[in-house]
């Protein structure tokens, strides 16, 4: 379950 | 996208306008310091290193593409134009990069999530940006003159992170995010760091004075 984490913010 | 959000990255993105509006309007980067701005390409380049490996939105991709192109032309400004450089405080702006990005990545090797390439840059990447504006900040704590435009400048670059600590809140009660203390910490103690400038930005705002922070 490989989550994007919080990479989605910059 | 959450309004906390959506408003850091417009507070930050307006701090980066203001600082190059600086810089074309006035061909002067008095009061800033490369050491900081250096390191914000730094952390840039090793935070954004999965706009091309992942993709998220139009919108997140812009924006990385925005944030390392400005990056790199405000350092090129002040390295390079042949007037704006000339403006440069290189004698005051003396913090050591070297002392900030050397613990930082240690620290990254250190305490990670994932130990993969992209997850070691992208955790030193936090840790650096949570100090970088100290050059600055030592910077204008030498100044006898601040102007308007590098005050309200930092000011943004501060409470971009600040706005991020109330999405990150906000993010762990309505999607089911789980604690995440690296980022966390990080901005906790990047906007921690800003709390004196912050107090005397407000007060001079407050009283029509010119802004001074005490050395």
């Amino acid at each position: 379950n490989v989550e994007p984490e919080l990479h989605d913010e910059l | 996208m959450n309004a906390f959000r959506l408003a850091g990255d417009m507070t930050h993105l307006l701090s980066i306008i203001l600082l190059l509006l600086k810089i074309r309007a006035t061909k002067s980067c008095a009061g800033i310091s490369l050491k900081t701005q250096e390191l914000y390409v730094i952390v840039f380049m090793s935070r954004y290193l999965d706009l091309f490996r992942t993709y998220y939105s139009l919108y997140n991709s812009l924006m990385k593409i925005i944030f390392l192109g400005t990056s790199m032309c405000i350092v090129w400004y002040m390295r390079s134009h042949k007037v704006v450089r000339q403006t440069y405080n290189n004698d005051e702006d003396t913090f050591r990069h070297f002392f900030l990005v050397l613990p930082c990545f240690v620290l990254a090797l250190l305490v990670h999530r994932n130990f993969t390439f992209i997850e070691i840059l992208w955790t030193f990447s936090l840790y650096l940006e949570s100090v970088a504006i100290l050059p600055q900040l030592v910077l204008l704590q030498k100044s006898s003159n601040i102007d308007n435009l590098t005050g309200t400048y930092v000011f943004l670059l501060g409470a971009y992170r600040g706005l991020y600590l109330f999405n990150w809140v906000y993010r762990f009660f309505t999607e089911n995010h789980r604690v995440r203390w690296i980022p966390w910490l990080s901005g906790l103690i990047q906007t921690a760091i800003y709390t004196d400038f912050f107090y005397y930005y407000i007060r001079s705002w407050k009283n029509r004075e010119k802004l001074k922070l005490p050395a």
